[in-house]
C-alpha cells in the first residue's frame, strides 16, 4: 500500500524577498500548512487523492493571500474571471470551469464536473448557471476582492500609461 | 495560482488547479489552469501535476501533458523531467509547478525568484517560499 503524499504550490508570483514582511511571510506560511493538513487528513483516512487535492486547493482559494477565489486577481475591467480545474488519475476524468464569476470555490465545480465528464470545460455565464444549477450557492463577484488586487490592477494600468509594464513585479503581475 | 497533487493510500493520483489570472488581463482571457495536459494533469501510468506561471507558454508547450509524456514514453525521471520541463523548456518565462509521481516522489521546480509551496507526508510537512 503506498504511502499517502501531498504536494501544493501558491503560486511562483512570490513577494521579493526584501518585500516580504514578517506579517505576510508568516500568514503565507500558516495557510500552506493549512492547505496541506486539510488534504492530508482526508489522505490518512483513506480518502482519494481527488479528495484531498480539492480540499488543499479550497483552503488556499478561501485565503486571501494567494490569487485563487478570495484574493484573486482582477482583469482590466475590474472583475474578477476564476479559472480552474482537475484530474483523476485513476479514470482520466477531467473537469474544468473558465472565466467563472460567481464561484465562490471553483475547485469544488470542477470536481463535479469530472464527475460528469460531459460537459468537461465550461466557460463564463454557463459555468456560474451550471454550478448554481447543482447546488452551488452564488456570491457576487465582489466577494474574491481584496485591497491589495485593487492597488496592483490601479499599479498595472497605470505601468500601462506610463510604457513600464515589462518592469511590473510579479507580485503586481498575479498577486 | 494554487495548485495540489496527491497520491493516495490505494495508488491513485489526482491533480487541481484554481486561479485569478493575472492582473488587468483581458476579460475573457483562458489561461492554463484550465486546459487539462496544459496546467493540470493526472494519470495513474506517471504523475499528477499543477502548473503556475506565464498560462500561454503552458498552453503553448502542453506543459502536463509533456511531463507525462516523458514518463511515460522516455522513461526519464519526474525530478529529470521537471527540471527540465522550468529550467529549459520554460526558461524565460516566470513558470513552476508541483508533481508527484506513482512512486510518491515530490518535486516543485520553479524558476522565478519565489513560489509558494509545500508537501506533507507521514511523517514530514515542509513549507518554503524562498530558496529557504
Amino acid at each position: 500500500m503506498p504511502t499517502p503524499v501531498l504536494a501544493i504550490h501558491g503560486g511562483c508570483g512570490a513577494i521579493p524577498r526584501a518585500s516580504l514582511t514578517p506579517e505576510t511571510n508568516a500568514a503565507a506560511r500558516d495557510a500552506l500548512r493549512r492547505a496541506l493538513q486539510a488534504g492530508y487528513a482526508l489522505l490518512q483516512d483513506g480518502a482519494s487523492a481527488v479528495d484531498a487535492v480539492t480540499a488543499a486547493v479550497q483552503v488556499m482559494e478561501d485565503d486571501p493571500v494567494f490569487n485563487a477565489g478570495t484574493g484573486a486577481a482582477l482583469n482590466r475591467d475590474g472583475v474578477h474571471e476564476l479559472d480552474a480545474s482537475l484530474m483523476d488519475g485513476a479514470t482520466g476524468r477531467a473537469g474544468a470551469v473558465a472565466g467563472a464569476r460567481r464561484i465562490r470555490n471553483p475547485v469544488q465545480v470542477a470536481r463535479a464536473l469530472a464527475g460528469v465528464s460531459d460537459p468537461l470545460l465550461l466557460i463564463g455565464d454557463a459555468a456560474d448557471a451550471w454550478a448554481e444549477a447543482h447546488g452551488f450557492a452564488p456570491v457576487p463577484n465582489t466577494h474574491f476582492t481584496t485591497r491589495a488586487r485593487q492597488d496592483a490592477l490601479r499599479a498595472m494600468l497605470e505601468r500601462e500609461t506610463l510604457g513600464t509594464t515589462a518592469r511590473a513585479t510579479e507580485f503586481e503581475k498575479h498577486g | 495560482t494554487v495548485g495540489a497533487v496527491a497520491l493516495d493510500a490505494h495508488g491513485h493520483l489526482a491533480a487541481a488547479t484554481s486561479t485569478g489570472g493575472y492582473t488587468a488581463k483581458p476579460p475573457g482571457r483562458v489561461g492554463d489552469s484550465p486546459i487539462i495536459g496544459a496546467g493540470t494533469w493526472a494519470d495513474d501510468r506517471t504523475c499528477a501535476m499543477s502548473g503556475t506561471g506565464k498560462g500561454e507558454l503552458f498552453i503553448r508547450v502542453a506543459a502536463g501533458h509533456d511531463l507525462h509524456a516523458r514518463l511515460l514514453y522516455a522513461g526519464q525521471t519526474l525530478e529529470h523531467a521537471a527540471q527540465d520541463l522550468i529550467h529549459r523548456t520554460l526558461q524565460g518565462v516566470g513558470a513552476g509547478l508541483c508533481a508527484v509521481d506513482r512512486h510518491g516522489n515530490v518535486v516543485l521546480p520553479y524558476n522565478t525568484e519565489g513560489m509558494y509551496r509545500g508537501f506533507i507526508t507521514a511523517d514530514t510537512l515542509h513549507v518554503a517560499i524562498h530558496e529557504d
